[in-house]
């Protein structure tokens, strides 16, 4: 089974 | 001051039902330019990002810019309030812990029918710059909306002071991404096919090759495949469904937050997607020509 990503993983804090 | 009146008042009821399954809370922050909300879901799966331009608004006016904290649960049973063919003007005060809203009817000469009805009626405890002889102002005693904010009718405009809140969101800084697929299909179809495939499984894989886009969906049950082709040259624009691929994407998603997005169906008939390797999709739904509203959802990865 695949881990879900969160979107922190993929954007910075502005 | 900020001031927004929307003659599709339509747009900002659909917009709300369409984030408020996914966010609990969200700032409004209003610009020059546009109004536009960002958010993530609680559990930093999903991101939804909403842009209303000035211009697509009849009046528009908005002194600084201004972060309005709402609760989308009570700023949905307020909009619920407001027929499908009202205008809706939203007002906040610089430093304000409110914001109005007031929903205008399409028919005008109701004002004159409930003239006299109105007079006769209950008090007339008139909010500040209202013809005082022209409304009353009724305490929320619905069950439901108790404690979420005052209701003033004014004939057929009601007027809502919806309650404002500090909101500390952590705002992602999401660049301008070229993206390897971009595929343009029909929203209801879109929605069909995330339903259909909820059914079977709770992981949907998207594959766009040179044959098309296939949605796939393996569970218990058995497993789910549909392939949607390009058809470019459909009669009606809606119908079309447009795919541009730079080179072959499969990526793997979770359908619960998928099936979130397709509450956004009814704000256009277009829905467009763009996925490339290892990163978020992005669910975009055009409303006309007035903004958009955008998911964006982390893909399930090996490690």
């Amino acid at each position: 089974k695949k881990p879900q990503m969160r979107m922190d993983s993929f954007f910075s804090l502005k | 001051m900020f001031e927004a009146r929307l003659t599709s008042g339509k747009i900002l009821k659909q917009l709300i039902e369409a984030l408020k399954d996914l966010v609990q809370e969200a700032n409004i922050d209003c610009s020059d330019d546009e109004i536009s909300i960002q958010a993530m879901d609680n559990s930093h799966v999903s991101l939804v990002a909403v842009s209303l331009r000035s211009g697509g608004f009849d009046h528009f006016r908005c002194d600084r810019p201004l972060s309005l904290g709402f609760n989308a649960t009570n700023m949905g049973k307020i909009l619920k309030c407001a027929g499908n063919e009202d205008a809706i003007t939203l007002k906040a005060e610089d430093d304000g812990d409110s914001l109005s809203m007031v929903f205008e009817g399409p028919n005008q000469d109701r004002i004159a029918d409930f003239g006299e009805f109105a007079r006769g009626a209950r008090g007339s405890d008139s909010p500040p710059g209202s013809r005082r002889e022209k409304c009353w102002k009724i305490d929320f005693n619905f069950a439901t909306m108790r404690g979420v904010g005052v209701l003033v009718v004014i004939f057929d405009r009601k007027i809502y002071e919806l309650k404002l809140m500090d909101i500390d969101s952590e705002q992602l800084g999401i660049p301008d991404t070229d993206y390897k697929v971009t595929i343009q299909m029909p929203s209801g179809e879109f929605q069909r096919i995330i339903r259909d495939m909820q059914v079977l499984g709770d992981t949907l894989s998207i594959s766009c090759t040179k044959e098309g886009v296939k949605f796939g969906v393996q569970g218990d049950l058995g497993t789910g495949n549909v392939l949607i082709r390009q058809n470019a040259h459909a009669e009606k624009d809606e119908d079309r469904v447009m795919i541009e691929m730079e080179e072959p994407v499969e990526l793997t998603f979770a359908l619960r937050y998928l099936n979130f997005f397709t509450k956004a169906t009814n704000l256009g008939p277009t829905v467009i997607l763009n996925m490339s390797p290892d990163v978020p999709i992005v669910v975009e739904y055009p409303i006309g020509e007035t903004g958009h509203i955008k998911y964006y959802l982390a893909p399930k990865i090996d490690e």
